[in-house]
């Protein structure tokens, strides 16, 4: 080896310049490949393209119908108990995943007609006092991360952030009105053919001017009519959108609440805008007030995880109004920290319910996440809202969105006082 | 499940919890 390494002599000899530039074509071709992709992740409106991202287990976990999966697991808990076997096996559920029987309302395990309403139970008053701080937690669970937002970017876990934009949506250009936009139209209520058209004894005119009583929960009253009748007119188009909407399209916005206010409802919700120091909304500062911040102000977010065994209704953190929900329909991955930790853009790719806002310090979201045993989220004051249907989920990013500005008048919007109640997760 | 709550606030707000903590309905997030 000595002999070889002393005694082999060097020649020196001119490399040929096409393998040198061979070298240089090759590195450029990596640097647009690399590129390309990057690019290839941005949509026509810039906006990164959501993607199953993560090692192969993660990839293997997307191979499966998650959302099948959910509603059979969904279906399978819905089925009822025999009444000698639910407190054993409510108990043992309780075991096995930590629940406190002692503070659930009705406290009698046999009430439960089957593990999908036991895991709906309901808390007995006072177990769960209200900290005065401005922010309190919306529900039972583990502190998954917290921070601030930089530019736009929120952290899942240490070192994983995917966009706001993805998260809660973006407005879209040229939004087809709402019909409660129709709805508000005054010059289509004055008018006793709209009233017929609707099969209600009075116009929206009418109820404002004369009647004192309060609105029903679902569509309208039927106070006294005012003494003039007011001038009949042909029935117009808008009428007859009203009287029969059409069917809602994918993305459109659909009001979630038509019920229309009285003079009462108006001057309470006064108080209650400034009891709760939310100005009344008239300027629309559109759903994501996200972007335009109060000069010293920042974006803050957390994130909370609620474990099988947790209470699993939510309730309001703050004392904030309600503008507008988007249901985006997505895949239903687990949402453990586990698979926090290892799926890039997993509450961007699940199936969530984003409810935007605002409280005295500006914009206010609270998105509540669905995952595979718990496919199903519920929004007390949104009878419209329809989770984890069957169906291929659209992709990632497109929303249906609902507003709630019939909800108030005058805040616009659905109000909501600390730790009220808002809803909760289903089995399923 | 998951709750992601996304919101403006003055930038001396502060959270008052860490993460891996755990905590019920109506405790204390953070406070200004």
């Amino acid at each position: 080896l000595m002999n070889a390494w002393t005694e082999t002599p060097t020649k020196w000899y001119p490399l040929p310049l096409a393998v040198g530039a061979l070298l240089l074509v090759a590195i450029q071709y990596r640097k647009k490949v690399k590129k390309a992709r990057l690019e290839a992740d941005l949509d026509e409106n810039g906006m990164e393209v959501i993607r199953l991202k993560g090692p192969w287990h993660v990839h293997v976990i997307g191979a499966l119908p998650l959302r099948n999966m959910s509603r059979l697991w969904g279906y399978v808990n819905s089925l009822e108990l025999p009444i000698w076997f639910r407190p054993y096996g409510y108990r043992f559920y309780a075991y096995a995943f930590g629940c406190n029987l002692d503070e659930i309302e009705p406290a009698d395990l046999r009430s439960y007609p089957s593990l999908g309403a036991f895991f709906y139970r309901k808390l007995k008053d006072g177990a769960r006092p209200v900290d005065p701080a401005i922010l309190v937690s919306p529900a039972d669970g583990t502190i998954l991360h917290f921070g601030t937002v930089q530019g736009m970017q929120v952290e899942q876990v240490k070192g994983i952030t995917y966009h706001l934009d993805a998260l809660l949506g973006v407005e879209r250009p040229g939004h087809a009105p709402s019909l409660a936009e129709h709805g508000r139209d005054m010059s289509i209520v004055d008018d006793q053919e709209f009233a017929n058209v609707n099969g209600i004894e009075y116009s929206l005119e009418q109820l404002i001017g004369t009647s004192s009583s309060s609105p029903q929960s679902s569509g309208f009253s039927t106070p006294a009519l005012s003494s003039h009748a007011p001038p009949v007119r042909p029935p117009t188009e808008a009428d007859a959108l009203l009287a029969h909407p059409p069917p809602k399209k994918y993305g459109e916005r659909i009001d979630a609440s038509v019920v229309e206010p009285d003079r009462n409802t108006v001057a309470h919700d006064a108080s209650v805008a400034r009891e709760m120091g939310v100005r009344p909304s008239m300027e629309r500062k559109g759903s994501l007030g996200a972007r335009n911040l109060r000069p010293g102000h920042s974006l803050f977010f957390t994130v909370i995880y609620l474990a099988p065994g947790d209470y699993h209704r939510f309730h309001s953190p703050t004392a904030w109004v309600v503008e507008k929900r988007r249901h985006f329909v997505g895949e239903l991955f687990s949402v453990s920290p586990w698979m926090a930790k290892r799926l890039e853009n997993l509450f961007v790719l699940n199936e969530r319910v984003a409810l935007l806002g605002r409280w005295r310090h500006g914009f206010f979201g609270m998105v509540p996440v669905g995952a595979t045993n718990v496919g199903s989220i519920k929004v007390n004051f949104d009878q419209t809202l329809r989770t984890n249907v069957r169906g291929r989920p659209p992709p990632p990013g497109t929303f249906s969105e609902a507003v709630y500005s019939n909800a108030s008048p005058i805040l616009r919007g659905q109000p909501l006082n600390y730790a009220e109640e808002m809803g909760g997760f289903c089995l399923g | 499940s998951t709750i992601v709550l996304v919101f403006e606030a003055p930038s001396d707000f502060e959270f008052t919890v860490h993460a891996g903590q755990k905590v019920k309905v109506g405790e204390r997030l953070g406070d200004l």
